[in-house]
């Protein structure tokens, strides 16, 4: 990628690794799309032998050779018997039965978690700049699972079966299902015994936002990463003809339109299908269109696909109007035309024009790449939310990392739209979707498994989370673009990502398997159940223990209150406590971290001890956090931040509570 | 009906550690289980490392059958995910 090291503050890790370092042991397995291994992204210059434990294999098909991998990409396999008995045998006239990724979607996120440095990348010119994975030191295994007709869990599991066979130390997956419970979901069960061999597994949060409870791969022992914008940006601008300049963004390079205003027309008004509104193929009538601006309404067929159905009936340009389900969310494409995507304000505002206006005519600008945008990180609107369905009393997702408007390594099948039309090649596209977010944070979880090759997968993740942050350098808390507003942890978990303070947390929330069998437990998961999650035969629930969700020890507090009954609307004046226990671990030098708590004025939040010392790294210290609430209508939630600091260190947790 | 003949994929999970000594291989015990409930369904791919079981293309009562069966823990038809 290029921008997000420097929005990471990558630069500033490398002082901060110890001498001891085995990043280069480090192998991240991405299950995705397949890999595009000839681009520059998996250069091996600089590496020394793979490691000797690696079990690994590049698999020989009929486009892609043993040769293709090399000592970054030191593995390159498929799994399709679960597709192809679903549907039909493979037909490769129109897919490879292969590891080669016909999509582009697997080559971004490899690239992205663990690419190597390219110098002079660009998509078309935009955001040129030097490439690199999070992680350029680790190494890369694609596991391919993802056809043109789905990602099927039996492959899936398949996949993840054997990248921890074979020796990965991290698993990124870019993709999910729909809400289950955790014994039903290949990807949950699959993670459960990764992390229980030490493998860090790290999976998108889902497109679903902003509603809320649309997230997937919630499992606790998963790392669920949400998307965020960084600070650059990609402005084109519509001109109408009435003086008024609204800005939208765009990744047209090719000829530009004329300053000279151009007839436009709503695509509504150039159709006779009652959805032409939307520039769906074939509904778009070309003595209508032909030489004009036409404005479509977002929705149904993909953005990029709008371009080529008003290029096709002759448009001369296209401006791309967000719904209310997008709202002011702006992702830039590679267009075909001259094309600006706008927000639905300024939509509504060109809309209004186009109107009333018996003339109306427009043009469209193209502002390039710009960079030091402000606000940002702002939470995108596709960006899944919690809470989760599942167990509300964990919070998710867990962490916010770059996922919209990400440049990274790409087929050379396909043109950066992705559509069969488009011709053009391109060794770099820019995409978003949490499938963007999610390996950046899988590499960086190398990055920190290579830093401390003792640290459990949980540690690396609790490292990850206590260190990230919720507030911009000014105080003000991350922004959601869906509203506008601050986000909560909901949108954000614990915070964006902070590489150098993840680096050195201080104190880590370690969870072991058993801790997570007594979630189970505390689930009431029936021994069957808990055997296919765990692999465990001996695994028992004593009846005698009060399992409790509330005393896994994770990095984050979500706290489901009752609502006691005919408290709605008008509150009760019951008084609900809920204990939660936790341990934290110091990794780093001897200290006395103190707390502070940020609470909610509906809750009182109590802290015991409110001091813990530390004298030795590997030190485990517990406390308890009490959490009182009187009854709240059904609904409300509520939020605050515990932290544990040392002066130097800040170990911070969010609060999430809310009255069900 | 015909939801009835129509075969579907299901993931089988196992209590490896049920094995009855017959058997050699946990493979080889798998594929009798299966064989037990139906004479033409075949093991797609075997699980040994973060599951412990195998997946195979079976009718809804083939895969109701297998669930009954000794060491099997659950059977979960298989479920279609997308990228993100």
């Amino acid at each position: 990628t290029t921008r997000t090291p420097e929005f990471l503050h990558l630069d500033r890790t490398e002082a901060l690794i110890p001498q001891s370092n085995t990043e280069s042991d480090v192998i991240v397995g991405v299950l995705d799309t397949g890999v595009w291994p000839e681009s520059r992204s998996y250069d091996d210059a600089g590496f020394g032998p793979v490691p000797a434990s690696w079990r690994g294999e590049c698999v020989e098909a009929k486009d892609f050779t043993a040769a293709a991998c090399n000592r970054k990409l030191v593995g390159a396999q498929f799994f399709s018997k679960g597709y192809e008995a679903a549907t039909n045998p493979i037909d490769e006239s129109k897919e490879s039965k292969s590891p080669r990724d016909d999509d582009g979607h697997g080559t971004h996120t490899s690239s992205t978690a663990a690419g190597s440095t390219v110098a002079g990348a660009n998509l078309l010119g935009y955001a040129a700049g030097t490439a690199r994975g999070m992680s350029t030191r680790a190494r890369i295994a694609v596991y391919k699972v993802c056809w043109l007709g789905g990602c099927f869990s039996s492959d899936i599991l398949a996949a993840m079966d054997k990248a921890v066979d074979d020796g990965c130390g991290v698993l990124s997956l870019s993709l999910g299902g729909g809400t289950t419970d955790y014994f039903r979901d290949s990807i949950a069960i699959g993670a459960f015994n990764a992390v229980a061999k030490g493998v860090v597994v790290s999976c998108s949060a889902g497109n679903g936002g902003p509603s809320s409870s649309t997230l997937s791969n919630e499992a606790p022992w998963i790392t669920t990463v949400g998307a965020g914008t960084i600070d650059r940006d990609f402005p084109a601008y519509a001109v109408l003809g009435n003086g008024k300049n609204l800005t939208g963004v765009s990744l047209y390079s090719g000829k530009p339109l004329s300053s000279s205003p151009y007839p436009f027309i709503y695509a509504g008004n150039a159709t006779n299908a009652t959805n032409g509104n939307l520039c769906m193929q074939g509904t778009l009538l070309p003595d209508k269109v032909s030489g004009k601006i036409v404005l479509c309404d977002r929705g149904i067929n993909a953005r990029v696909q709008k371009g080529f159905v008003v290029r096709d009936a002759g448009g001369a340009g296209m401006i791309l109007a967000n719904s209310a389900a997008n709202g002011e969310e702006l992702v830039a494409d590679a267009h075909i035309l001259p094309a600006t995507g706008v927000g639905q304000r300024d939509g509504d505002v060109i809309k209004s024009y186009l109107f009333s206006d018996p003339n109306p005519t427009a043009t469209i600008a193209i502002g390039g790449t710009k960079v030091g945008i402000t606000p940002s990180p702002v939470v995108a609107a596709f960006s899944s939310r919690g809470p989760s369905a599942i167990t509300p009393d964990i919070l998710k997702p867990d962490i916010l990392a770059p996922g919209v408007n990400i440049l990274a390594a790409w087929t050379g099948k396909v043109g950066p739209t992705g559509q069969a039309a488009d011709r053009r090649q391109t060794d770099f596209n820019i995409i978003s979707g949490t499938s963007m977010s999610c390996p950046h944070i899988s590499g960086l979880a190398a990055l920190l498994k290579g830093a401390y090759s003792d640290w459990s997968p949980s540690a690396i993740k609790s490292a990850l989370m206590t260190t990230s942050y919720s507030v911009y350098p000014n105080g003000d808390r991350i922004l959601d673009v869906a509203t506008g507003r601050a986000a909560t942890p909901f949108d954000i978990g614990a915070g964006h990502v902070d590489p150098p303070k993840a680096l050195d947390p201080g104190l880590v929330y370690d969870i072991t398997t058993d801790d997570y069998i007594d979630f189970l437990c505390a689930l009431k998961y029936t021994m069957l159940q808990i055997q296919a999650v765990s692999r465990k035969q001996n695994v028992t629930c004593d009846n005698k223990t009060i399992y409790s969700v509330s005393d896994l020890n994770y990095p984050s507090f979500s706290v489901a209150f009752e609502t006691a009954s005919g408290a709605g609307g008008g509150g009760s004046s019951k008084t609900t406590t809920v204990k939660h226990k936790r341990t934290l671990t110091n990794v780093g030098a001897p200290g006395t971290y103190k707390v502070t708590v940020s609470a909610p004025e509906e809750v009182s939040v109590e802290v015991y001890p409110q001091e813990l010392s530390f004298a030795s790294s590997g030190e485990r210290k517990s406390y308890t956090v009490s959490f009182s609430a009187a009854s709240q209508p059904s609904g409300s939630a509520a939020f605050g931040r515990l932290v544990w600091s040392d002066g130097q260190h800040v170990v911070a947790s969010p609060l999430a509570f809310t009255w069900t | 009906s015909l939801a009835e003949l129509r075969k579907k994929t299901y993931i089988v999970h196992m209590a490896k550690a049920q094995m009855p000594a017959a058997f050699a291989e946990h493979s080889r015990w798998y594929d009798a289980s299966l064989r037990s409930v139906s004479d033409t369904a075949e093991v797609l791919y075997t699980y040994d490392t973060v599951a412990h079981g195998f997946c195979a293309r079976l009718t809804p009562a083939e895969a109701r059958a297998l669930e009954d069966l000794p060491g099997v823990l659950a059977v979960h038809p298989e479920v279609r995910y997308e990228l993100h």
